[in-house]
């Protein structure tokens, strides 16, 4: 009934987490009988360790219970998700079973109250108990989101004082009404109770009574808690609805009467505040993880944090060359190496270093990307291409600078050339590449003729050549036919011998005899 | 062992039924 307030920062307490201590065991339950105003009242105390891993909100019958306006007995919503410690929770309406308030179960944002300024319990993702007032803003923020939250009337104890005067007007007294607000703080009755203790354990508290008959009232409630050590506390429902179940069993005593008034009979009510055996949070550890013991124990070798949900390479963190993955370091691309500690070589680059460098003639190859960098006088994607006639340098950036556009050296841009010129050079501008007479020898250097004299010098021994080649062959041809003339074989000398005209008998000419004279 | 639906009848409510005023 009171103003919503939608955004900034309202009155609250914020209370860090406790570091865990091992083997801190389940609930403390306390069962007390004390004298308030000389009236005997019993009820229970119950202290819970590691509140984000053992205290739940819980929706009447289990999730889904608020938006059905359902209503259940503690014992039915306690059972079966395994409290150990159960009590009623938030204020809930009568006639149509809508829980009231702010509530959060489990992580799950369950309802929203807009604002309304009543007390406020809750538990943050990271462990933080907050006890107070809180606008929409605050109840809705996603930074830290609460993962438990429920709503109640008065704020009992903020920071170790009483607090109910300040509630009283906070959360709307109608003082100048009928006074039902002050009735309510002020009338004796079974009483519920959330907070924390200096510990930052979780205090639950329970009396019974039954309204203007037994029980306490908020200030007696208060000032037994402030006994107890307890740092911040809210009042929650009470009256018939106040009720204690151990190990799902009903364990205090109602005040409302059942069909059969002669006995008393749980209440059907909305929200269960729960204690339970330790669990993860998150329940399944980011899926990363198994839950032992409320405790995340992270599967692969890099999953770390109480949730499972940070990624670990260690301490080089990938040697600012890679991302951390779950399996381990991917590296940039030029880096390899279970730490990405160790770039690219032996003529390879990409990721992992897969692939070869196709750079030629001395290029550097860049082990990222593979491109090359080509050394002087060679240009193209692999420099493997000389540069062109007028060209020189890395890349082949630089024209040459010679007199009549003559081509220099490609590595150095040297304009005498230290290699001979290619044949179509020659003949296209060998005239004016060639050094002139003027040109002073240098040291070391020795040269008899110019360029033009060399030239002529060799046409003309090349037309000697040809010369003496066609004699030569002339006198072959020539020679050839006298020699076919030459007799072969031994010779015979013929004595001369008187014929007085005749021939000798042996010595006449068979037919077709080609004998000469001069055979033999 | 249980005796039923309780009858509602220990009611402890902060805020009047006879309150119309809405929500400021």
């Amino acid at each position: 009934d009171c103003a919503r307030v939608r955004a900034g920062s309202r009155e609250h307490e914020s209370w860090p987490p406790s570091p865990a201590t091992p083997g801190a065991g389940g609930p403390a339950v306390r069962t007390f009988v004390s004298h308030f105003a000389g009236r005997a009242v019993a009820g229970h105390l119950t202290r819970a360790a590691q509140p984000l891993r053992t205290f739940s909100v819980l929706e009447p019958g289990g999730p889904g219970g608020c938006a059905s306006r359902r209503r259940a007995t503690v014992e039915e919503t306690a059972r079966p998700a395994g409290c150990r410690v159960a009590q009623n929770g938030g204020f809930f309406r009568m006639a149509t079973g809508e829980c009231l308030g702010n509530v959060v179960s489990d992580r799950r944002r369950v309802s929203s109250a807009g604002g309304l300024q009543n007390a406020q319990f809750g538990i943050r993702r990271d462990g933080t108990l907050v006890t107070g007032y809180l606008s929409e803003e605050e109840v809705l923020d996603t930074e830290n989101p609460f993962v438990q939250l429920l709503s109640g009337v008065v704020w009992l104890i903020r920071n170790g004082s009483v607090y109910i005067n300040e509630s009283q007007a906070a959360e709307c007294d109608e003082t100048q009404e009928t006074g039902s607000f002050s009735k309510f703080v002020n009338v004796i009755s079974a009483r519920t109770a959330v907070g924390h203790d200096r510990k930052g354990q979780l205090v639950l508290f329970h009396a019974d009574g039954q309204t203007e008959q037994r029980g306490i009232n908020l200030w007696e409630m208060a000032e037994f808690l402030l006994k107890q050590d307890v740092v911040n506390a809210i009042n929650l429902d009470g009256g018939g609805s106040a009720t204690f179940v151990l190990n799902g069993t009903l364990a205090s005593y109602p005040s409302d009467h059942c069909q059969d008034n002669m006995w008393r009979c749980p209440r059907s009510v909305s929200t269960v505040v729960c204690v339970h055996e330790p669990r993860c949070q998150p329940p399944d550890c980011s899926g990363h993880g198994t839950c032992v013991e409320g405790r995340c124990q992270c599967t692969g070798h890099y999953w770390r944090g109480a949730a499972c949900d940070k990624l670990d390479c260690g301490p080089s963190n990938c040697s600012q060359h890679g991302l951390c993955t779950e399996t381990g370091c991917r590296c940039e691309a030029g880096w390899t190496g279970s730490n990405c500690s160790e770039a690219c070589t032996n003529g390879s680059f990409g990721e992992n270093c897969a692939k070869k460098c196709q750079c030629q003639n001395g290029a550097a190859c860049d082990p990222a990307q593979g491109t090359c960098t080509c050394p002087p006088g060679f240009t193209g994607d692999t420099c493997v291409q000389e540069c062109p006639l007028g060209w020189h340098g890395p890349g082949c950036q630089r024209p040459c600078e010679c007199e009549h556009q003559c081509p220099c050296d490609p590595q150095t841009g040297n304009c005498n050339l230290t290699q001979a010129p290619t044949l179509n050079n020659i003949f296209s501008r060998v005239k004016q590449c060639l050094q002139p007479p003027e040109v002073t020898l240098r040291t070391g250097e020795f040269s008899l003729l110019t360029g033009t004299s060399w030239l002529a010098l060799t046409l003309a021994l090349v037309f000697l050549l040809l010369v003496s080649m066609v004699a030569n062959v002339f006198l072959f041809l020539g020679s050839r036919a006298e020699w076919s003339r030459h007799l072969d074989g031994a010779y015979v000398y013929h004595p001369l011998q008187e014929m007085n005209g005749e021939l000798l008998a042996p010595e006449k000419e068979q037919p077709g005899d080609a004998r000469s004279p001069f055979k033999d | 062992f249980g005796g039923g639906a309780s009858l509602d009848d220990d009611l402890l409510l902060p805020y009047s039924r006879l309150r119309a005023r809405p929500a400021r």
